[in-house]
Order: structure tokens, then C-alpha cells, then sequence
């Protein structure tokens, strides 16, 4: 496995490689906001993201050593954790607001002409206040994605595959068990960062709990986000781009 | 999930 012969320093360097460019909007949304303007921007933007999300995973060093299929389903369960520990650090000097990207920054007035939109923004702007707070340096941050990556179905019962007798199979334990090692790896990477800083061991570890304290609350509203996407979805208020159609769908059959 | 697949199985540059 690449990620067992690199040193947590050089596991860091690769995930910061990793790191996608800034994504812009390109094209001014209407203004006045309205609902469908700003789902129709906010969708497009996603669109966009998401593919640039997928290079990134393949570049996490170890990803693409796991089966296709799990590929698949780690980034079809994580994705808007991803867009939206993504959309927190770059909101995190913008209290108060959000920057969808350079060119899209939102107040919570301007959130809120979406229906339901306002408590997701809400949550959104707490959860950056939290990393605000923790000072959250950008090695952190990029280990808590990839862990975030690795991490997403952990919990999934693997008989969502629709193959029940494949289950527990010896290939499946193996890519489990890789899957485990290279979490161990960003694990170990992210203790490497904190222990760089000059805290106590006990301030070390306690700054662990609370940056993976984070990942609860970003699953948190990610699950309702997802909701808010599908209704939206539902209420034909967006029209949902190719890729980001396809995660959402993938999404709400794995939940469902 | 046709685009998923595509993108992971397309070599990056």
C-alpha cells in the first residue's frame, strides 16, 4: 500500500497536493435573488466541485488502491460533507456569511429567500464559528476531509451492495481492512500535525477530540442538506446537473 | 452511476 512507506510528513505533502483548485461560478446570479436563482447557482456551483472532488480523491494517496466499488461508495456517501467542510474553511474569516466560492458569498438574508434554506445556513455558519474557534490550521483541515472520504460507510451494512452472498467475502475483508490502514495513516498524519504545535500532550489530545468532534456535525448537516437537496429536487426548483443528479440519487438509495 | 465511474476510471493528466 503507497500510504504504509510514507511517513506521516509525507502523507501530509501528498493530501495538500491534493487540495483542488478554487472554483468559481463564472456568471453573475441575478439579482434580485430569487429561490430558483440561487438553487440554480448553489447547483451548478456543486456541479462543478464535485468533479474536481473526484480528482482529488484519486490523488489521496491509497484511494485508488481500493476496489472501484468501494470508490464508488465512499465518495457517493461523503460528497456534501466534503462540499461542505470545503465551503466552512473558506467561510472561516467571513463570519456571519458564507463563500460558496470567490465569486458567491451569501448573508443568511440572502439564504433565506430559499424555503428551508435558513436553518441549513444557520448550522453551516455555527459549524464554521466552531472551526473559527479551534483555529483550525489547513494540514488539520485537510486530514479531517480525507478522513471524512475514508470514513463515510464505514457504518453501511455492505448487503447494500444487492449482493447479500458476496457479503463477508474474502475480497470485501480485504478491502476493508486496506480501507481501515489507510484511515489509520491519515490518522496518524492528523496526530503529527497537532503534535508539531507546542501543545501538551494533554492539550494534544484533547484538540484531537475536538476536531473529530467536528466530523458529528458536519455528517449532521450534510443529512440535511441532502434532505433540503431532494425536496428541492422534488419541488422541480433546480435543475440538477449531471453528476451531482447522479450523487443525489445514489445518496437517497443508499439511505433509504 | 455512469459519470461517477467515468471520472474515476479516466487516467488524470
Amino acid at each position: 500500500l503507497v500510504s504504509a512507506v510514507l511517513t506521516p510528513k509525507q502523507l501530509i505533502e501528498r493530501i495538500m497536493e491534493a487540495e483542488p483548485p478554487d472554483i468559481y461560478l463564472l456568471g453573475d446570479i441575478k439579482r434580485p435573488l430569487t429561490e430558483a436563482g440561487v438553487m440554480m447557482s448553489l447547483t451548478r456551483l456543486a456541479d462543478k466541485e464535485l468533479v474536481h472532488m473526484i480528482s482529488w480523491a484519486k490523488k489521496i494517496p491509497g484511494f485508488v488502491e481500493l476496489s472501484l466499488l468501494d470508490q464508488v461508495h465512499l465518495l457517493e456517501c461523503c460528497w456534501l460533507e466534503v462540499l461542505m467542510i470545503g465551503l466552512m474553511w473558506r467561510s472561516v474569516d467571513h463570519p456571519g456569511q458564507l463563500i460558496f466560492s470567490p465569486d458567491l458569498c451569501l448573508s443568511r438574508e440572502e439564504g433565506s429567500c430559499v424555503q428551508g434554506f435558513v436553518e441549513i445556513f444557520d448550522m453551516l455558519v455555527a459549524a464554521t464559528a466552531r472551526l473559527r474557534e479551534l483555529k483550525l490550521q489547513k494540514e488539520e483541515y485537510v486530514c479531517l476531509k480525507a478522513m471524512i472520504l475514508l470514513n463515510s460507510n464505514m457504518c453501511l451494512s455492505s448487503s447494500d451492495d444487492g449482493e447479500g452472498g458476496d457479503s463477508g467475502g474474502d475480497g470485501e475483508i480485504k478491502g476493508r481492512s486496506r480501507l481501515l490502514h489507510l484511515l489509520d495513516s491519515v490518522t496518524d498524519a492528523l496526530v503529527w500535525v497537532i503534535s508539531k504545535t507546542g501543545l501538551t500532550y494533554r492539550q494534544q489530545y484533547t484538540r484531537l477530540a475536538h476536531l473529530l468532534m467536528l466530523l458529528s456535525h458536519i455528517r449532521h448537516v450534510s443529512n440535511k442538506g441532502m434532505d433540503h437537496l431532494h425536496c428541492m429536487k422534488m419541488k422541480n426548483m433546480v435543475p440538477l446537473y449531471d453528476l451531482l443528479l447522479e450523487m443525489l440519487d445514489a445518496h437517497i438509495m443508499h439511505s433509504s | 452511476h455512469t459519470k461517477l465511474l467515468q471520472l474515476l476510471t479516466t487516467k488524470s493528466e
